[in-house]
């Protein structure tokens, strides 16, 4: 290993820019590489301290616990992150698993939402919920819910649109959607922030804003079949002390697995 | 602001009114920060401030009253000239039908890319035809259908293989007299060699005049590794920079120019079909430094 021949001021550079190059951030790369050298001046096994570092941020892996009456998912998170393909996943998932799933398309304003969550709804054998594009997103939540309820199905995962965080009048439409669920009679049992592997530093201030919005009970952190390695979620823990509940792991509807911090880990450091 | 850092750095001591190169030194450690929190790639950001410090440790900056405002203003140039320089207009060089090929990575953009394009061009004079080459995503030719209808531009997507399909693309606008073709391909990961195979032949059977690939403004250090894989397996001719509405720095932009030589033409600002500008290195530049 990069540690195993004793330690040079080149083998700390490196161990920073394995972290780096896996989007934790400078800040943070600095300080963990700082600490675990004072643990270990003159090197040793200090790719297994890294890991284990990474390991006490991430925290314990949290499985989906939904119990008895009707339980809700929100999803969100920004434009193209794989938010409606994370749905169909987990809607396949959960109906495998003998549950009456249903899916509302409250992305009712981007070109053919209806119809791609269609596609997934079909695949997935859960229920579709949904209304003409440009009704109101409220609207269809509220609808989703009630008929949800009176068709007694378990869970029931709501879809948002894209959007950037900067702009605020679409958070606020994000917080009326959770009110309006609240109103009709349920509890948002889980609100998932759907985050690109891939996202660099912009990452934190997503889940800051969404947080604000909406309160993030879970990251599930898409796109991890390509090269980057999410390191975001790193920051997103630490701060926000949101934890990653899912991973993507490529386009197709078992394509989704609950996450893993040691293979995270593993990934990262490799 | 980076240069109030660089204050601080150069104001903890001066020697006979010359700055020690190790405050330039730690200067520039600051500076590398700052292109790292921008998420510009490592490889990068080391690249351009070795740059910036021979520049930095000459006697204009050394001598300066104002060291640290000269030392952005270097970083600020060098940044500008890496991102293109001046923003460089997108031409259609050749014989019409002329074929533009859209490429990335899934969700950064691309479909919507399209349609801003064929709406770009079309107030340019362009008769454009969209082709749907994306048969993988749930709904994406009806997708590019939609915002076709809204923009009033055509759009052709029949057959079952995308390379054929894209093909056969050229061969309508031949056959409809359109003069531009803008081909959207589905998502794709440079480390899936079946579907970096499948953009190539794409690119073979069609030659398009540009192959653009689209980028979320907001990516990390894989920025630097997609934009080198895809050049080396589908030829980029440029960039669409996606999502600049949002607040990200925007690093991934320096990655992308620096390791392909290639120009970003457009910004992709907002959801709607109007939210394509051009592309300007300068401001850019500023964006990313913060
Ligand atoms: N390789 C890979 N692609 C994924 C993954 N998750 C989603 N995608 C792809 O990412 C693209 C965007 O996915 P969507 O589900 O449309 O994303 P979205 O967040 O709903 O997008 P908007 O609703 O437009 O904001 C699609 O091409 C998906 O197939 C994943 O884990 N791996
Ligand atoms: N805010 C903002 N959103 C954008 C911009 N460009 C695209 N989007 C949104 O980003 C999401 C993904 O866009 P698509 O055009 O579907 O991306 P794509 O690359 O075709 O996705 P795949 O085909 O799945 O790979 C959609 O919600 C778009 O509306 C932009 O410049 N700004
Ligand atoms: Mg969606
Ligand atoms: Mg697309």
């Amino acid at each position: 290993g990069l540690f195993h021949g004793g330690t040079t001021e080149t083998t700390w550079q490196q161990l920073e820019d394995i972290l780096l190059k896996a989007d934790v951030g400078p800040k943070a790369a600095s300080d963990m590489v700082q600490r675990v050298r004072a643990d270990h001046p003159t090197g040793g096994n200090v790719i297994d301290t890294v890991r284990g570092e990474i390991l006490s941020i991430l925290g314990p892996d949290r499985p989906l616990a939904l119990d008895g009456r009707l339980s809700v998912i929100l999803v969100v998170g920004v434009n193209g992150s794989g938010k409606t393909t994370t749905i169909g996943k987990l809607a396949k998932r959960l109906v495998t698993e003998g549950r009456v799933v249903s899916v509302a398309a409250a992305d009712t304003f981007r070109a053919a939402a209806g119809e791609q969550l269609e596609i997934w709804a079909r695949v997935s054998g859960a229920q579709l919920i949904a209304q003409d594009r440009g009704a109101d997103p409220g609207a269809v939540a509220f609808d989703a819910v009630k008929a949800s309820e009176a068709r007694g199905v378990d869970v029931l995962i709501v879809d948002t649109a894209g959007r950037l965080h900067t702009k605020q009048p679409l958070m606020d439409e994000l917080s009326k959607i959770k009110r309006v669920i609240e109103k009709a009679g349920a509890t948002v049992d889980e609100t998932f922030l759907v985050l690109d592997a891939q996202t660099g530093q912009n990452g934190i201030a997503q889940a800051r804003a969404f947080t604000d919005a909406v309160e993030i009970t879970g990251v599930v952190l898409t796109k991890t079949d390509g090269s980057a390695k999410g390191g975001i979620v790193l920051a997103v823990r630490e701060e926000l002390g949101v934890p990653v509940r899912f991973v993507g792991v490529g386009e197709r509807p078992d394509d989704l697995r609950p996450f893993d911090a040691g293979v995270f880990a593993d990934r990262l450091l490799s | 602001t980076l240069t109030e850092r660089l204050d601080g750095v150069f104001s903890k001591l001066r020697k006979r009114g010359k700055l020690h190169p190790k405050q330039v030194d730690n200067a520039l450690a600051d500076v590398r920060t700052a292109l790292l929190e921008a998420d510009v790639a490592v490889e990068v950001a080391d690249d351009l401030v070795d740059r910036v410090r021979s520049r930095a440790l000459s006697e204009e900056v050394l001598k300066s009253l104002t060291p640290a405002q000269q030392v952005v203003k270097v970083m600020n140039e060098e940044l500008t000239v890496t991102l293109g320089g001046e923003h460089r207009p997108f031409t259609l060089p050749g014989a019409p039908p002329i074929v533009v090929l859209l490429a990335g990575v899934q969700g950064s953009g691309k479909t919507t890319a399209c349609a801003k394009l064929a709406k770009h061009l079309r107030s340019k004079g362009r008769r454009p035809l969209l082709v749907g080459a994306d048969l993988d995503r749930p709904a994406a030719v009806e997708q590019l259908r939609t915002l076709g209808r809204e923009i009033g531009v055509p759009v052709w997507s029949e057959g079952r293989d995308p390379i054929k399909l894209a093909k056969n693309g050229v061969k309508e606008a031949e056959r409809t007299g359109a003069d531009v073709v803008i081909i959207d391909t589905a998502g794709r990961l440079h480390v899936d060699p079946e579907m970096m195979k499948q953009a190539r032949r794409i690119k073979d059977v069609t030659k398009p005049a540009h192959v653009l690939m689209a980028c979320d403004a907001m990516t990390g250090q894989d920025a630097v590794i997609q934009a080198r894989e895809f050049m080396h397996d589908v030829d980029t001719t440029g960039f669409i920079l996606t999502k600049l509405d949002g607040d990200a720095r925007g690093g991934a932009a320096l990655s992308m120019t620096a390791v392909t030589g290639r120009p970003i033409f457009f910004a992709g600002t907002g959801e709607r079909m109007d939210d394509l500008e051009p592309f300007y290195p300068d401001r850019m530049a500023g964006r990313i430094l913060g």
